[in-house]
């Protein structure tokens, strides 16, 4: 199914956004 | 991480992006985060794509801790 496939991307790149914002904020690699 | 640390956490980053205080991010907003965050113009946009649920081009805080939730429940499971 591409929509399962382009969700499970999406979560990905949403998942590494946060990440990135919270080791930007807590100072982190 | 309790309910009250989510909260302030999403009003951080929604600050974060809305650098001049208009109460909703725009696309504009999200990709100026290319400096600050070792992501592509594309993957911002991406990021804005999945965050903006209604499609309005405009992400509100509620849709933006809506998707900082869904994000920490995967953390979660996984």
């Amino acid at each position: 199914d591409p929509n399962m496939k382009a969700g499970a991307a999406n979560e990905g790149v949403l998942a590494n956004f946060f990440n990135s914002l919270l080791s930007k904020k807590t100072g982190a690699p | 991480v309790g309910q009250n640390t989510i909260v302030e956490k999403t009003h951080e980053f929604f600050q974060m992006c809305d650098l001049e205080d208009k109460g909703f991010i725009t696309r504009r907003d999200m990709q100026r985060l290319n400096t600050e965050l070792p992501l592509s113009a594309e993957e911002l946009e991406n990021v804005f794509d999945t965050l903006d649920s209604d499609g309005n081009e405009y992400l509100t805080l509620e849709e933006f801790s809506s998707g900082f939730i869904e994000f920490l429940s995967g953390q979660e499971i996984s």
